[in-house]
């Protein structure tokens, strides 16, 4: 494929670069000539333009070309003005970088394929990954069942067990609670013991040594975490 | 679980928001009020507060708190005073992001347990997601093989069959190549038909109208884009 990457900020040259590993040929493209230089052994091109200018736009190969990615950041009507030169010669494909609402109704209202905003993609990313650490053991059972290991959730502490929403709002069943107890023996070494109350009664009080063992497809708790 | 994040930029207010819809117990914390007012909504708690003052950390609920998230940006000198700052007041986890390798360098230094930069990670993403719209067709056979259609990446035009590194690379077998052909019919009209050449032979040379069918695991293919 053939890209071309507008703008090579930290988000700009890693995706350049990236695609030149997989074997794209790509344009990098900046204002700043420190910058296109920075990467030229990265990206299989780079070229120092001002893209916001209507010269800018003969420059570039945009007729060859499939995608054309605007990651410029902060200058937002320099983003404004090189998509819509864009648009204007026909680029076949543009994906763009907003960085605030109103950037992207812009963007938006000029008419292009996806819109992003990659300080949101992260924040995303890393809210789940920080989430799936609650996840203690899984076991699958089949491809759309899997037993779930997790610390019970924060909003769960102190409420009962019939209030729990798991089952209606993600088809998982509660198998029971597992807990750890130290169990103290002779010369008085505690060991911790696992016991597991398979009959959980609805007036029984979450506290936090309580793990909840649940049953279901995988897909429903990643649909719960995310 | 009890998170504070500092820096409720595009980055860390989203962050700190979803924490909160996942029911966890946030503390969103910004120098600017005008930030700390806009997110009051939608994080748990949000405070006013320079965090690179030492003084600052005694209005945080650091000792009770499981991760500290410092998610200041362009302040690299805030980013690291603050982080020092947590560390000094032993904040049981920090996690980091820096904006260029210098900034991680100094907080590695500090010695925090993750650091991160949210448009390299959302870069990689999306260069991933863009790798995979190559992928034409796939048809799971069992958990650990697949049948891919891909057309024929960049690097192999020009190139003899012979050359081809996927099969020693990533344990992904070509299956044969497959060609659309347009066929003249009756009144003229030309309708497109597909060929399969299941014997490949080693002096074919790659022309961007192949397209490849491997077979094999799909998690190879997946470490072949990244
Ligand atoms: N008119 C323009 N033409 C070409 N490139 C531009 C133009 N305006 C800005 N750029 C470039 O866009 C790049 C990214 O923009 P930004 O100002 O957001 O930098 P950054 O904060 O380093 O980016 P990132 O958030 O990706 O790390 C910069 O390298 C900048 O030089
Ligand atoms: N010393 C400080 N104490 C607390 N918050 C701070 C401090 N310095 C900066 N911040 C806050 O950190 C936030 C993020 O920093 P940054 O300057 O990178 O903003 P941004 O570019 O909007 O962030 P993002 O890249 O996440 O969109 C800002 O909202 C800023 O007010």
């Amino acid at each position: 494929m053939k890209y071309i990457v507008i703008g090579l900020g930290n988000f700009g040259s890693t995706l350049a670069s990236r695609l030149t590993t997989f074997g794209h040929e790509v344009f990098g493209v900046d204002n700043s000539l420190e910058k296109a230089e920075q990467f030229k052994d990265r990206i299989t091109h780079t070229i120092c333009l001002d893209t916001s200018k209507p010269n800018a736009m003969k420059n570039l190969p945009i007729r060859d070309t499939d995608i054309v990615v605007v990651a410029i950041g902060e200058d937002v009507g320099a983003s404004i003005l090189t998509t819509a030169l864009l648009k204007q010669n026909n680029a076949r494909q543009i994906i763009g970088r907003a960085i605030n609402p109103l950037h992207r109704t812009v963007l938006e209202s000029i008419g292009i394929e996806t819109i992003f905003n990659p300080e949101e993609l992260a924040a995303e990313m890393i809210a789940k990954q920080l989430e799936m650490q609650g996840v203690l053991e899984s076991f699958d059972l089949a491809d759309d069942s899997t037993i779930l290991e997790i610390k019970v959730p924060e909003r769960y502490l102190g409420r009962n067990a019939g209030d729990l929403d798991f089952e209606e709002t993600y088809g998982l069943r509660l198998l029971g609670i597992k807990r750890f107890v130290e169990e103290k023996r002779i010369f008085g070494l505690a060991k911790k013991r696992s016991t597991f109350e398979r009959n959980v009664n609805e007036e029984h009080i979450f506290d936090t040594n309580d793990i909840l063992v649940m049953m279901g497809d995988m897909k429903n708790f990643q649909k719960m975490i995310g």
